[in-house]
């Protein structure tokens, strides 16, 4: 039985895991080799996702650009001199996310530090 | 989010979450979604961190993001990382960051840092109680013994709260959304309610990746911001994850 009015609850669900039913799919394995210099150890699961991070890059600079184009502007100019204070190896990591990538230094960490700032 | 720690009756414990992200960024009125969900999920990735040619860890990331929401160290412990919300939360920590005042982690690359320096279920939960934080945040997390399972509520300079499984009192799981576990949630998110009344459903003897995940597909636990669940057994080190669609009707969290 289901809740036909938000918020839409429903009975318990029973026989979803074997026939992986509401998934999109299992994701890829990377492996990230933490021997490798930190600034090129996530360059193969960048190399993979490329074209998924630059949009999903792309869909956050519209979003906080509606806000105000200048926050962006700071992003690029103010951020990437922050990222020499991260301890390490993030710093470093991040860094090399966004060669790899192609994006700038503060884009890449814009995203990193969504999670942080979003708990207001 | 929804992060669950089980144990059946033998004392094996799972370590279960779903990851829902991306609340009040972007609403696709044609398609009913939210915006930045549907861009994260294709950048859902497992990574397998090794040293030494040996596997120190495992995580479930977005490509991009280095810090760690859903882990396990395989025969020690596993964390998941719930948001919890606050007006003195990450937006301050962060400005105090960028202000100069670095004495804090960052919450998602402790994790990381306790994945990698800690051994054990004890240290983990030494390090996740103690250390001083950017943002409010649930720490959950589960070890290898009968009863290693808590949820640690943390305020960003200080402990607010352990829940940790109550065995002797016949507690078998523990079970974070984004609310304090010592009120209500509020009416319109009360997701704790219905995974708490599937997981009892359930019960202890079918404890299990096929019977959390079903917990884990039961709307609105399965929500519009759901992007992953991720299961996990530290025993075997067992890390599967899936990511999600939640087909209409759905709520939007």
């Amino acid at each position: 039985n289901a809740q036909v009015l938000p918020p839409y609850t429903e009975d318990c669900q029973h026989g979803m895991y074997a026939n992986h039913a509401r998934c999109a799919g299992m994701p890829p394995t990377f492996e990230v080799n933490l021997d490798q210099d930190p600034s090129v150890r996530w360059n193969g699961v960048v190399q993979h996702k490329k074209k998924e991070l630059v949009a999903m890059i792309g869909q956050i600079k519209l979003l906080v650009g509606a806000i105000s184009p200048k926050i962006i502007t700071a992003v690029d100019q103010y951020l990437p001199e922050l990222i020499q204070k991260l301890p390490e190896p993030y710093g470093a990591e991040i860094q090399g996310i966004a060669k790899a990538s192609g994006l700038p230094d503060g884009e890449i960490l814009l995203f990193n530090i969504f999670y942080e700032i979003f708990t207001v | 989010c929804t992060s669950i720690v089980a144990q059946d009756d033998a004392g094996k414990l799972y370590h279960a979450r779903n990851l829902d992200f991306g609340l009040f960024m972007g609403w696709d009125v044609k398609n009913h979604t939210w915006l930045i969900t549907e861009y994260l999920r294709p950048l859902v990735v497992n990574v397998n961190f090794t040293r030494g040619g040996k596997t120190a860890y495992k995580s479930v990331n977005f490509a991009g993001y280095i810090g760690l929401l859903t882990g396990i160290k395989p025969n020690a412990f596993t964390i998941t990382l719930n948001e919890r919300f606050n007006i003195d939360g990450g937006f301050v920590g962060m400005l105090e960051w960028i202000m100069g005042q670095r004495d804090g982690h960052w919450t998602s690359f402790l994790t990381r840092t306790v994945m990698d320096k800690a051994s054990s279920y004890d240290e983990a939960m030494s390090m996740l109680t103690k250390e001083v934080i950017l943002a409010p945040v649930y720490y959950i997390v589960g070890g290898v013994k009968s009863g290693e399972g808590a949820v640690v509520t943390r305020d960003r300079t200080k402990l607010d709260n352990v829940m940790a499984m109550n065995t002797t009192a016949g507690e078998w799981y523990v079970l974070e959304t984004n609310y304090d576990n010592w009120t209500n949630p509020p009416f319109f998110d009360d997701r704790r309610a219905d995974a708490k009344k599937c997981m009892d459903y359930s019960g202890k003897k079918g404890v299990g990746f096929p019977s959390i995940f079903d917990v884990l597909s039961t709307k609105p636990v399965l929500n519009q911001l759901t992007t992953y669940t991720a299961l996990m057994q530290v025993n075997a080190g067992t890390l599967e994850t899936y990511i999600r669609e939640c087909p209409h009707p759905c709520y939007p969290w």
